[in-house]
């Protein structure tokens, strides 16, 4: 599950 | 003799005041940081600090301990380098709506060509590739890197004999 949220949270920077 | 840490490694790995590569230290930094269980994520927010130094020196030699951590360190190294946690960091330093005003060009540079060369060498690390091609859309790269002519990623970096 940790590894699942940590997914979502892994965004790529706005440019 | 007493365990060092990892940041100390890196400070001693990175230092400005170098008159060149200390390989003893980049090859300990990356040894050091896979015996640790919580190695790879705090090695690379060490390096991020590292590599967005506003000297090139210390930023270059950076650069040299992640090139050499990526070719001499396993899955979990590559695992945490190919997260946007960690390549957003790289890509602040390149893009001008960041750092990349103010970064050298030849830190731009590696890192472009860094980047390029893990696309190649670790297509399984998607992101790597996204935020390569990212850098493209935004015109940051303009056309790939020519890569040295030994193998792109597999070979360590070129060290001087010792003796």
């Amino acid at each position: 599950l940790g590894e699942e949220s940590e997914e979502r949270d892994d965004h790529l920077l706005p440019m | 003799m007493e365990p060092e840490s990892l940041e100390s490694r890196i400070n001693r790995a990175t230092n400005p005041l170098n008159k060149e590569l200390d390989w003893d230290s980049i090859d300990a930094f990356c040894e050091q940081l896979n015996k640790e269980l919580e190695g790879p994520p705090l090695a690379t927010r060490l390096l991020a600090h590292k590599i967005q130094s506003p000297q090139e020196w210390e930023a270059t030699q950076a650069l040299t301990v992640l090139e050499t951590c990526m070719k001499n360190c396993g899955k979990r190294f590559h695992d945490e380098v190919g997260k946007f946690r960690f390549l957003n960091e790289l890509i602040k330093v390149v893009s001008p709506k960041y750092l990349g005003t103010r970064t050298p060009d030849k830190v731009k540079d590696k890192i472009l060509e860094l980047l390029y060369s893990w696309t190649l060498g670790l297509p399984q690390e998607v992101k790597i590739a996204e935020a390569y091609q990212m850098l493209k859309k935004q015109g940051i790269v303009k056309i790939d890197p020519k890569l040295p002519d030994d193998s792109p990623f597999l070979a360590p970096p070129t060290r001087p004999k010792n003796g």
